[in-house]
């Protein structure tokens, strides 16, 4: 199984087309890096990117920088997939 | 494995062989109303199963729903098994339902990427593609929902085959999409198509390829709208509605549009919860309140097409 601690789910809130487009820059700024769960579409619609612990920094750093607003999502992915796990197998039994 | 599927636990989340086991178990207990067909052979060989619901009849006109998709969306899956024991149990109590039924087929296929799926149980839960590989490409899968021949490789799809939305080789070139698009094609009377996707709950229709309406733009904006309002009813969550260009984002090669193209008036896809704190990792606490709601909404849709014959 992938592991994906410490990886986190950051949520961000584009105020403008010009931010959207920037979001778009970061995802080819970092090929294979990021992977977004609710990808950049308009102003009014959240977007939801899954950012590897190792890219964490760079990532925040890139958002604020450019005046991003963004919120975590989730804190750590494998925590919850950790649970999801414990659920299925508890259901099982 | 569960040897009856009231045993078996709709609140939970379940591999792809508990999900195989529960269809069999399913044909096995409803035989009067429902049968499985086998519709191909995804890339890594395993089965591609459908549900038929039927009372009989010949040709008669048809439902598709499909979930599944996009592999890390489990909340789908869970709301199509649940969605299919509610259609079995339903029949001849709810009158909306048994009338549909008495006229039309419904075909579900709850795994439709049932290599992804496997894949995000075994490797990685987060997995959304197919799992084809090419001689000479690195990176593994297709997006299913870029690899329809409709706005095929157009705008919000992507040609490098490491991309999450890589559009695949050419059109159809998926065994999981040929085998519904030579499915639907030789029915040739399916008069609805649901997809159901996750999360953002959203419901949308034509087009995802281009800005431009369809021609029958308002009366599934009416319909959509009529769905999200008897879904928001059921447990408050709000849904927003509208083609899926000008609500979300332009996306080419897509189930719906290819649906629409070929004459399925009808299309939807549903972008089930979450409301934004767990994204694709929805708990199992909440699939029951989802497959509720969506039903709800797919009852909505399906009682419009049921009495607007076309």
């Amino acid at each position: 199984q992938m592991n994906f601690t410490g990886d986190q789910v950051l949520r961000v809130l584009a105020k403008n087309e010009k931010q959207i487009s920037l979001l778009r820059d970061l995802e080819g700024l970092k090929p294979q890096k990021l992977d977004f769960w609710r990808g950049p579409a308009r102003p009014n619609l959240p977007v939801d990117m899954r950012v590897p612990f190792s890219e964490l920094k760079d990532v925040k750093a890139f958002l604020e920088s450019h005046g991003l607003a963004y919120s975590i999502m989730i804190k750590d992915i494998q925590v919850l997939l950790d649970e999801e796990r414990a659920a299925m197998a508890k259901s099982r039994r | 494995l569960e040897r009856s599927t009231s045993s078996f636990s709709y609140s939970s989340y379940h591999t792809l062989e508990e999900i195989y086991s529960w269809i069999d178990n399913l044909v096995t207990e409803y035989s009067d109303i429902v049968s499985k067909i086998q519709i191909g052979h995804s890339f890594e060989n395993r089965s591609i199963l459908v549900l038929k619901f039927s009372t009989g009849g010949s040709q008669r006109p048809a439902i598709w729903i499909d979930s599944g998709i996009h592999s890390r969306e489990w909340i789908t899956h869970a709301t199509g098994i649940w969605t299919a024991k509610k259609i079995v149990s339903e029949y001849g109590k709810d009158r909306m339902l048994t009338n549909i039924l008495n006229t039309t087929d419904i075909f579900m296929e709850i795994v439709s990427n049932p290599d992804g799926f496997a894949f995000t149980h075994s490797m990685n839960r987060l997995w959304r593609k197919n799992k084809s590989n090419r001689p000479g490409v690195f990176c593994l899968g297709v997006d299913l929902n870029r690899n329809w021949r409709s706005g095929f490789g157009g705008n919000g799809s992507n040609d490098n085959p490491c991309s999450e939305t890589y559009h695949g080789p050419y059109p159809h070139s998926e065994p999981e999409v040929a085998a519904i698009v030579d499915f639907i094609t030789a029915h040739g009377n399916v008069k609805l198509l649901i997809s159901i996707h996750s999360y953002s709950q959203m419901l949308m229709y034509p087009y995802g390829h281009s800005l431009e309406p369809i021609s029958n733009q308002e009366e599934l904006y009416s319909v959509a709208k009529d769905a999200v309002q008897a879904l928001y009813e059921v447990h408050g969550i709000k849904y927003i509605y509208g083609s899926i260009s000008t609500t979300l984002y332009l996306a080419s090669g897509i189930t719906v549009d290819w649906a629409y193209d070929s004459g399925i008036k009808y299309a939807f896809s549903f972008e089930l919860r979450d409301t934004g704190r767990y994204g694709f990792l929805l708990p199992a606490t909440q699939i029951i309140p989802t497959a509720q709601e969506t039903w709800v909404a797919i009852r909505t849709i399906m009682e419009h097409t049921q009495n607007h014959p076309y």
